[in-house]
């Protein structure tokens, strides 16, 4: 472990902690996808999979129970809860998932370590965190007005990953140069994606104005 | 390459 990965892990714990409080707190998902939401339950499912056939550290089952429970019970109040399932952007909210999620699953059935269950899956996982922000930036660019907690959101979220590449480029000089193409090459385009949000929010915090995507 | 890859990260 090391603090570039802690930071990471932090980063994207705080993201989620705050989508929850936003969910719980004003009972509104405004804003959120929740095919992205969807997404990133099928990225923990299928990469946790060695959850318990493996253990690594009490943090790596801990954060791995956390990232699952809280990702789940954010798709089930967007979907189930009274109040806050009135609250989601239906008919903004129409990227097709799917078309995400199958080139994903048939690249990792085409590149990947070794041809195992687990392996296939946990590069499948790879793949599709890669692409699964996709859907909640097309809804930021539809919403008018973007909520101060769902930028924020994003921007954690994004910055997670950008820490972790940090992570890899340490590992990479301290533990005699492992390569791992896989992730590298998927945070990288995972990063990348966040780009213009970033400038957009970066801009918009700078010049203290409402965050706004153009269209 | 069948690096066995000791996923140890989250």
């Amino acid at each position: 472990m090391n603090v570039f990965r802690l930071a990471g892990d932090m980063t994207h714990l705080l993201s989620i902690i705050i989508l929850l409080l936003k969910i719980r707190a004003t009972k509104s998902c405004t804003g959120i996808s929740l095919k992205t939401q969807e997404l990133y339950v099928i990225v923990f499912l299928t990469r946790y999979l060695d959850l318990f056939t493996k253990y690594i550290s009490f943090y790596n089952t801990t954060m791995k129970l956390v990232f699952l429970g809280t990702s789940i019970s954010i798709v089930w109040y967007m979907r189930y809860h009274k109040v806050v399932k009135q609250t989601y952007n239906k008919d903004q909210d129409t990227f097709r998932h799917y078309f995400l999620a199958i080139p994903c699953f048939l690249l990792a059935l085409l590149i990947h370590h070794e041809f195992t269950v687990i392996e296939v899956l946990w590069t499948f996982s790879i793949y599709l965190e890669a692409v699964a922000i996709l859907p909640q930036l097309v809804l930021l660019q539809r919403s008018r007005n973007i909520d101060n907690l769902t930028g924020n959101y994003v921007f954690l979220l994004g910055a997670y990953r950008a820490l972790y590449l940090v992570n890899w480029v340490y590992r990479y000089f301290t533990e005699n140069h492992l390569v791992r193409w896989i992730p590298w090459l998927s945070g990288l385009v995972q990063t990348t994606l966040y780009a213009d949000f970033f400038y957009y929010y970066i801009k918009s915090w700078k010049n203290n104005e409402k965050l706004q995507l153009p269209a | 390459r069948g690096q066995p890859q000791s996923h140890d990260e989250l």
